[in-house]
Order: structure tokens, then sequence, then C-alpha cells
């Protein structure tokens, strides 16, 4: 079994939500911050066998899209109001960053 | 060293979270949503050493009840207003949904 | 690839923030609880290469500070209102709790 825990933008949100509905996988949603961005994004937790793992992958690949925006880097915290001018920079926003994880045992209670 | 990530049911939230902290688990709660049902219920991410794996797994085992409910799906994001006439189905909700993953480090700052 | 999980206390929040962007370390944030105290804090999901693993578990120990605090242990959720006359006790809320987690394949769409 492992356990994928995937980093979504919230513009595909409801296509892979669907997705995953209509290819029966099981799943549970975390809402998110990104680090650089400081945007509402959602983590996605989900338990798969082993076999199912590609198919998994290829439904992420097909309804993430990357796309490029144009963002205003947020000051440090510790810059004084009014002193940090941002100069916007072209970021490639990915459509799901993915990390997949051995689960030792799964239980179902 | 093991985390366990359990998925539980908000209704058995109260009574899970008190025998955690009788039996002197540690833990951290995070606030999820259910991907079928789309129902708030919790993760709760636990760190334990090997030899205190079995007891947690029977403390949620015992705490945690599953349930039958019945449900109306809902409507895939892209189905039209109205055209979704849902026949409500029985699923059985489990108590707790168990993943257990090796720790390789584990740091206490 | 390891992902680390790491809980931190809020008040480090915004000075650790800014150090992981210093040191242009990848991460996304999820607002979390404290089991025993039953307070916000923040649980972070960092990915990083095998070699940037100790750079980043420096960082997480410069920038997170153990501190004493006194609480009243919340009665637990089956105690009648009013008849738990808690007693403060003096706990030291670390700076962070660090799982370092083995992860087998790293995707980014
Ligand atoms: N120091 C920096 N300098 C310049 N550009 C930077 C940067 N840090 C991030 N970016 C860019 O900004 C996008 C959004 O990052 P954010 O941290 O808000 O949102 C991230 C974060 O929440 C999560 N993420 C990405 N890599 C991660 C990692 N290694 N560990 C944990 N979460 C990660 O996935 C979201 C999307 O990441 P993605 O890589 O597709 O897209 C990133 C990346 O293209
Ligand atoms: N495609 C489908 N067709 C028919 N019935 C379906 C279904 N998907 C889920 N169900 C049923 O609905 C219940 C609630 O699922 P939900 O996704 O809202 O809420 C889930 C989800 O948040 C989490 N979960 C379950 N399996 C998971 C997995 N493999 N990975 C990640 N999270 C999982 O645990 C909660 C409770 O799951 P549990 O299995 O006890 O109970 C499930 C299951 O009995
Ligand atoms: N049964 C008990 N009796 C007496 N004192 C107790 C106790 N349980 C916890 N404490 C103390 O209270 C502090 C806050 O715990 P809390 O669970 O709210 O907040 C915790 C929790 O959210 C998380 N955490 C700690 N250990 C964990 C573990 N093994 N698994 C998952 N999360 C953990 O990190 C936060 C800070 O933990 P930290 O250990 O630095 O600091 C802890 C600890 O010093």
């Amino acid at each position: 079994m492992k356990l994928v825990i995937a980093v979504i933008h919230n513009r595909d949100k409801g296509r892979v939500v669907d997705a995953l509905l209509e290819s029966q996988f099981k799943f549970t949603q975390v809402a998110s911050t990104g680090g650089f961005l400081r945007e509402g994004n959602t983590t996605l937790l989900i338990g798969v066998e082993d076999s199912e793992l590609e198919p998994l992958l290829r439904l992420l690949e097909s309804n993430c899209r990357t796309r490029e925006q144009y963002v205003n880097p947020m000051p440090p915290d510790a810059a004084p109001i009014g002193t940090f001018l941002p100069t916007p920079i072209a970021v490639e926003v990915g459509g799901a960053v993915v990390f997949v994880l051995n689960v030792e045992r799964f239980e179902r209670f």
C-alpha cells in the first residue's frame, strides 16, 4: 500500500476530485497554503494499493495544468510595511506536487 | 518510531481525543474533508515509539464505531444543476482509516 | 528525497517561514491543533533532497524556541461543566517536533 500526498492548485481541484471519484479512488482533502505565494491550495491524502499507483499518477498528471502566474512575492514578515517594493516575477505554478510514501500497515476499523 | 495518520469521523473525535490524552499519547489534529461524502472529518498525526503502536491501534479500534449512513452522493461538479437525481445510498462509514508510516528520524527542538 | 513533517508553535511561524524562504526551501503550510493544549499550531510539509536534510534541521532548530507555558489542561469532554478544577501546570512547549519520512517517489506535473 502507498500513501500519496499530492499538493494541488485550487483551480484544478474540482476536476481532480471528480476524476478521483469517477475512478473510485478513496481520498481525504486538507486545506493548505503555499509556502512561497501564501495562496490557499489543497493537499490530498490518497491511500492506494501498489497496483493502482500508476493509474493514480496518470490521473493527477492529466487533470492538473501547469500555468504561469505573475506574482508579487510577499515581503518577509521582518520588513517594515511599505519599504519592500516587489518586482512582479513570473513563476510556473505546477499542477501537482506528489510525494509517494510507503505504508507499513493499513487498518480500517 | 512510527507516524500514524488516522482519519476519524467527527462523531468519534471527542471520545478518541480523550482516550489518547488519558493514555498519554502525543498527537496533532488537522481538520479535513472526506473525498466521497465531502463532510468534515479529522486527520490525526500520532508519532509513537514502535512498542506503543499496538496499544494505539487497540485504542483507535475501541473508540471508533462503524456506522451506516444514508447519503445523497454529491453531483459531480460537471453536472448541470437539477439534472442529477441522486438515489440515497447506504454507505458504511468506517470509524477510523489508519496508515502507519516508518519514521526515519525524529527530532524535538 | 525526504518529506519532513514539522509541527511548530505559531509564535515561531513568521520567523521559520522567512528563514525557509530565504534558504529557498519549498514547503506547504497546514493549520493544525495541539492534542494536549488544544491551541492552534502549524504543520509544515517540506520535501527536500537528501543532501538538504541537515541544513533544514539546523534551520528549524535555530528558529524555534522552547518555552515554558503555564496551562490549565482542558477538562476531558466527558466531565460535567464546572466540576473539573484544573491546577495550572507548567509544560515545556517545544519549538518544533519533526518527523523525517522516506519518499519512494516524487513527481511534479
Ligand atoms: N523560492 C522560490 N523562488 C521562486 N519560485 C518559487 C520558489 N518557491 C516556489 N516557487 C514557485 O512558486 C510556486 C508556488 O509555490 P508555493 O510554495 O506557493 O506552493 C507550492 C507548495 O505549496 C507545494 N510544494 C512545492 N514543492 C514543495 C516541496 N518540496 N515540499 C512541500 N510542498 C511543496 O506545491 C505548491 C506548488 O508548487 P510548484 O513548485 O508547482 O510552484 C511553485 C514554484 O514554481
Ligand atoms: N467510491 C465510493 N463508492 C461508495 N462508497 C464510498 C466510496 N468512497 C467512499 N465510500 C464510502 O463513504 C465513506 C466516506 O468516505 P469519505 O471519502 O467521505 O471519507 C473517508 C476519507 O476521508 C478517508 N479515507 C478512506 N479511505 C481512504 C484512503 N484510501 N485514502 C485516504 N483517505 C481515505 O476516511 C473517510 C472514511 O472512510 P470509510 O472508508 O470509513 O467510509 C467511506 C466509504 O464507506
Ligand atoms: N500528556 C501530556 N502531559 C504533559 N504534558 C504534555 C502532554 N502532552 C503534551 N504535553 C506538553 O504540552 C506541549 C503541547 O502539546 P500539544 O499536544 O498541545 O502540541 C503538540 C502537538 O501538536 C505536537 N506533537 C508533539 N509530540 C507529538 C507526537 N508524538 N505526535 C504528533 N504530534 C506531536 O507538537 C506540539 C508541541 O509538542 P511539545 O512536545 O513540544 O510540547 C508539548 C508537551 O511539552
